[in-house]
């Protein structure tokens, strides 16, 4: 199923310009991260789609970030991370 | 209030298959 959302052309600075090598920062990648992501949550969450695999594929384009970074960076919750409030 | 969330299945995502 294809994704709902159009990930090509967005706007990547709200996470290249706070989430920076060789450090990556936790806190600020991750902050950024949801920063980003939250307002797709629905469509990313639906794992039917191929939404999430997409925009990460542009956030380590864009980002030029090592794979996997998020993922092995990212805790909140037992559930996922959780957004900041709207 | 329901809050919205990232799940990890979808975080998982940003993992590649490869490279072990």
């Amino acid at each position: 199923k294809p994704c709902p959302v159009n990930f090509e052309f967005m706007n990547y600075t709200i996470i290249t310009s706070r989430c920076k090598g060789p450090q990556y920062p936790a806190k600020l990648c991750c902050d950024a991260f949801k920063d980003f992501a939250c307002p797709y949550s629905d469509d990313l969450n639906d794992l039917s789609n191929d939404c999430s695999s997409t925009m990460f594929s542009y956030i380590n384009l864009y980002g030029n970030y090592p794979p996997g970074l998020f993922a092995n960076l990212c805790r909140d919750d037992k559930i996922g991370l959780i957004c900041p409030a709207l | 209030t329901n809050r919205r969330y990232i799940s990890y299945g979808a975080l998982s995502k940003n993992n590649v298959p490869c490279s072990r």
